[in-house]
């Protein structure tokens, strides 16, 4: 069938099964036209490299649907109300993200269909207002002391502009008013000019 | 604190604190992550001058001073835990690699997985105590991941019951090893091994390379820094050349394969544990991206919410920039991104310590899957959280180019990680070796179990899209 399966964009568990189905597809395409072309006497290794962008591809789909179903697994295992609705927000806009970027594979398998296509893309924008209110706290849960960071514009007090004037100032080539190059070549050069 | 950030701060629907007790896996972890940071933070004599002022040959020698006070303070305080002297480690030196950090990160790892008990004995404690420097040379000039093309030779000499090491061409001369150019005195070094006439494939050598005294580079050595490179300043990434360098055949790591005195060939049980290291270093790559692309994201989320600019409505102040829907489409994804790769990262560590359990207990048959998801995951985190850390550099206008905003070194420190330890694409073929072969083997009527089940379907031809 040409039809798209049914899928609910808004049901991650939907979602991972579409990222699973577009990773067997591909890697039996990858496996398949290696077969042709040994078919084609071809050796192993020659259809091996002749196919071998399929291969990644089929890799990387298998690498991303791994993502995917830990990332949805591992809401499973958080019981605090609030995390678990943030984090499956994120969740939701990875997987959608990652479906966005790589369309073509998903309709060309008949996985979903162009109106789910643009309905996804409306669900994105949806998430991003959704995740802005979060944010910041959302990054600070990662918890990086700003030692470790060592961010003048990722500081957590926020007080970015007077911290990188300082820091600009403390710059070696500001140790002195007047550089020592200006005396070895600029002074000498407007003399011969 | 600067208000805007402030007001963000104040509007979040969820408790940040149990959000960070998820990521570091419990409270008790969490406190004590903090009772860790806090040692480095208010230790003096940890405290430095802003590399990013500094000299290559200066920033060299202040992270080894560091790191030499680093090992001072872990036994002091008898910190021992793996994952506690990582944590250490990267307050130590955040953002950055170190001059030890092959060490602790592959010599010591690779002689507790791959050394006899009586090679233990003679290395571990000389190695834990630091009298013992070691790196771990695999990569050549001219070969990289490509492990069977390696030209490094080490050929058994029965009449002495040592070991010849030699590098035969340019192009096999050791490259990259980190540590291995001034700071190491004993190397691991990768070498096609050949007794009684006949070559065995890859396998693992301690060769002693600069006197433990002295720090002398050892007859028939040639040791060096291979210079400047992207990031990695502090690192003394180096080359070796070897010219019939001897060592005892006991130097020869022999849990698994080994060389009979009289020079006969024993085989390993299998042929991918000679490589096991590096499959360690890959399962921690994974979380490695996740770091990478979280301390992005909080640069540039942070940022986009104290910096005002433009307008959206004609009349009305500067809005935050984070208000603008392109900014939250650049950086949202990115921070779900940290948050996947945090998850699988944790992931990737719990299943390499059970499958590495198993092989321990001699069971070898989760190997090739380990083998094939480490390289794929590692490859598919760091392709990915590199574009990341450019994303979010971009976002942060003129000043993430300022090497103030870290996000210049963040993308030099971890960018490397695209092509060491495996180079990407040749990682995605190694997935994918393992992807086709299992799904022929499901077409061929047999039950997959593990992460690739799904092909089971797909090998029977049941694998198409459903109608409505």
């Amino acid at each position: 069938s040409s039809r798209p399966i049914v899928v609910d964009v808004n049901d991650l568990s939907s979602l991972v099964e579409v990222y699973k189905l577009r990773a067997a597809i591909l890697v039996e395409l990858a496996a398949k036209n290696i077969q042709q072309d040994m078919q084609r006497r071809k050796s192993e290794e020659d259809a091996w490299n002749n196919n071998a962008i399929d291969l990644v591809k089929a890799s990387d789909a298998h690498c991303h649907y791994v993502v995917v179903k830990l990332f949805t697994d591992k809401l499973g295992e958080i019981g605090d109300t609030g995390v678990h609705s943030v984090l499956s927000t994120l969740a939701l806009l990875y997987t959608l993200h990652g479906i966005a970027l790589n369309s073509g594979d998903f309709l060309q398998a008949g996985l979903l269909s162009v109106p789910q296509m643009l309905q996804i893309s409306v669900r994105i924008k949806d998430l991003l207002s959704q995740l802005r209110p979060n944010a910041v706290a959302l990054v600070d849960a990662f918890n990086f002391t700003d030692r470790t960071l060592n961010s003048v514009l990722g500081r957590y007090d926020g007080n970015v502009y007077d911290n990188m004037y300082e820091w600009a100032r403390r710059s070696p080539l500001n140790s002195t008013e007047v550089h020592k190059s200006f005396h070895k070549y600029l002074k000498p050069l407007r003399a011969k000019l | 604190m600067n208000p805007d950030i402030k007001r963000e701060r104040e509007n979040a629907t969820f408790n940040v604190e149990t959000l960070t007790n998820i990521l570091d896996g419990s409270p008790q972890k969490t406190k004590r992550r903090r009772e860790i940071e806090s040692l480095v933070l208010n230790d003096p004599d940890f405290w430095e001058d802003d590399p990013n002022f500094l000299s290559r040959s200066e920033r060299y020698d202040q992270a080894v001073r560091k790191s030499a006070q680093m090992i001072l303070k872990l036994r002091e305080y008898g910190i021992s835990d793996p994952d506690e002297i990582y944590c250490y480690k990267n307050c130590v030196h955040p953002n950055r690699a170190e001059p030890l950090d092959l060490h602790l990160g592959m010599f010591l790892p690779t002689l507790l997985n791959q050394a006899t008990s009586e090679q233990m004995d003679r290395f571990f404690m000389p190695a834990w105590n630091l009298e013992i420097i070691g790196t771990y040379a695999q990569t050549e000039m001219g070969h990289g991941t490509h492990l069977r093309g390696l030209e490094t030779t080490a050929t058994y000499d029965p009449s002495t019951q040592e070991f010849v090491l030699n590098s035969p061409t340019i192009s096999s001369i050791k490259w990259w090893p980190g540590g291995l150019g001034k700071t190491s005195n004993h190397a691991i070094v990768l070498a096609q091994l050949y007794t009684q006439g006949k070559c065995h494939g890859l396998h693992a050598f301690i060769v002693p390379i600069r006197d433990i005294k002295t720090h002398e580079p050892l007859p028939g050595i040639v040791v060096g820094d291979i210079g400047p490179k992207f990031g990695f300043n502090e690192i003394d990434n180096g080359f070796l050349k070897l010219e019939n360098v001897r060592i005892p055949r006991e130097n020869m790591l022999m849990k698994y394969a080994k060389v009979e005195p009289d020079g006969a060939y024993v085989k390993p049980p299998s042929s991918k544990l000679t490589y096991g290291t590096m499959v360690f270093i890959r399962s921690l790559i994974v979380g490695t991206s996740a770091k990478a692309v979280a301390k992005s994201s909080t640069i540039a989320i942070r940022y986009s919410t104290v910096r005002r600019q433009s307008e959206i409505r004609p009349g009305q102040p500067e809005p935050q920039i984070l208000d603008y829907q392109t900014q939250q489409y650049k950086l949202f994804p990115v921070l779900a991104m940290a948050y996947a790769f945090t998850f699988v990262g944790q992931y990737m560590t719990q299943t390499y310590q059970r499958i590495t359990g198993d092989i321990n207990e001699g069971d070898f048959s989760e190997l090739p899957e380990l083998h094939a998801l480490s390289a794929g995951l590692k490859a598919f985190t760091t392709w990915a959280a590199n574009s990341a850390i450019e994303v979010c550099r971009m976002s942060c206008g003129g000043h993430g180019y300022s090497r103030s905003s870290a996000l210049p070194d963040i993308y030099t420190e971890f960018t490397p990680s695209c092509t060491y330890e495996g180079e990407n694409t040749v990682m995605m073929l190694q997935t994918a070796r393992y992807l086709v072969k299992s799904y022929r083997l499901a077409k061929n009527g047999q039950q997959l179990s593990g992460i690739v089940s799904y092909l089971n379907d797909a090998g029977r031809g049941r694998v198409q899209p459903q109608t409505v």
